[in-house]
């Protein structure tokens, strides 16, 4: 469950001060499929940031599962993106000198509870990597990687704990339509177990896969979208 | 004019090796404008890195403009990339401690001919900037634009010399479907003025805008597309 009030992000100050969100309203129940679209610029990954716990607001207020994340120290943000969160950065984010399979093992090392051992989690990164079609690529580095195989790497790394919250912000603009619907069929599969899952698209097609659409622009919301939330 | 015979790329040795180009016949007139398509893996990036200078492949032939590139030293492969290649790179490749501006003016600081001053080229970049609808960003560096912004700026950074072979690496995929479409014409226009154009994109749409589709897959020209050239 998401809540995010009079939501505002400026970066920089003064003349040169950019206001990336200018008060974004928001609601979001938990098992929600959410499409976020608009313009190049128009702050959608801004707020997938703020979502994420990856940033702070410079104003308003976010609460997730009924907790104000303003109040939450460093490691409780930490707790919460580890064990909470899968998260699909626009431009990956792998570590370079990590071969798929390490960066996909990454995210199991930082669970607390049930934390799986060394086998199992080379098994897991390796199921994990398979289903977005790179079982034969395990072992290669990023820079040895297609751009759409790197997207599906950062892809199989946010999935792989089963996170209840996906935030996937762009995860099919380097991938062919054919690989972009079988990514999208993970997505699926996952919210239909449980998960909620807010997607930012530039596609109208793969939008259409949501149950609910946001348009961003300039900063605010231009259309809050039809469905349970909105 | 573009020449390639039986061209091969094989990364890696051994039990590891990835032949990622397996043969490639391809002949582009010029001012031709091409799109060139297939799946993520196909060997799409890997053909322009070839075509552009800045990769050498492993078996076959490549001529541009009747010279045959493997003859050529370094000097004249900087030369050629620098005078007749504008790139716009799937992963960007800007410079993080440059501005948006100082990223699109570089280009120009290599040409050995008519040479602009100072005061030009940040008047061709700026240009170009606004060209591309970031005449509000051009003091940002990288990691203060959109992944969108970034991907325009590669963009104007490739044209701003105008160069008559344009090599377009997914040039669109991290862009909203109207930012998108003012890149196509920008593309166009230069095309009209003489330029070939080479497009990669995984967009079907997109791929229209060309005279021409090529379809790679695994290593290979699948389609070779209807049109002057094929
Ligand atoms: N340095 C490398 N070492 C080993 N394999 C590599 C290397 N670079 C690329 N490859 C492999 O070569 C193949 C072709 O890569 P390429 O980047 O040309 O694909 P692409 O068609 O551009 O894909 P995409 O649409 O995902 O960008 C891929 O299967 C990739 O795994
Ligand atoms: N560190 C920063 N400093 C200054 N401005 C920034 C910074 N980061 C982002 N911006 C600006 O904030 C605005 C919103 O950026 P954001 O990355 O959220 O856009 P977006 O909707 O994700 O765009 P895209 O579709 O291109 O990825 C942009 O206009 C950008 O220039
Ligand atoms: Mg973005
Ligand atoms: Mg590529």
């Amino acid at each position: 469950l998401i809540e995010v009030a009079a939501l505002e992000k400026v970066y920089g100050a003064g003349k040169s001060a950019v206001q990336a969100l200018r008060g974004i309203d928001l609601t979001i129940r938990r098992g929600e499929f959410v499409a976020i679209m608009g313009p190049s610029g128009s702050g959608k990954s801004t707020l997938m940031n703020i979502l994420g716990c990856l940033d702070q607001p410079t104003g308003g207020r976010y609460r997730l599962d009924g907790e104000d994340v303003s109040t939450l120290d460093v490691y409780d943000l930490a707790d919460i993106r580890n064990a909470k969160i899968g998260f699909v950065f626009q431009s990956f984010n792998l570590l370079p000198r990590l071969s798929a399979l390490k960066n996909v093992m990454l995210p199991m090392l930082y669970t607390w509870e049930n934390k799986p051992n060394a086998d199992e989690r080379e098994a897991r990164a390796i199921a994990a990597l398979e289903a977005v079609g790179l079982g034969d690529r395990v072992d290669h580095r990023p820079n040895e990687l297609s751009g759409g195989q790197q997207q599906r790497v950062a892809i199989a790394r946010a999935l792989v704990n089963r996170p209840p919250l996906i935030l996937a912000d762009e995860p099919t603009g380097n991938l062919d339509t054919q690989s972009g619907e079988e990514i999208m069929s993970i997505l699926h599969r996952l919210h239909t177990e449980g998960a909620t899952v807010l997607m930012v698209t530039h596609s109208p097609d793969l939008a259409t896969h949501a149950e609910r659409i946001i348009r961003l622009r300039d900063g605010v919301v231009q259309t809050n979208g039809a469905g349970p939330g909105g």
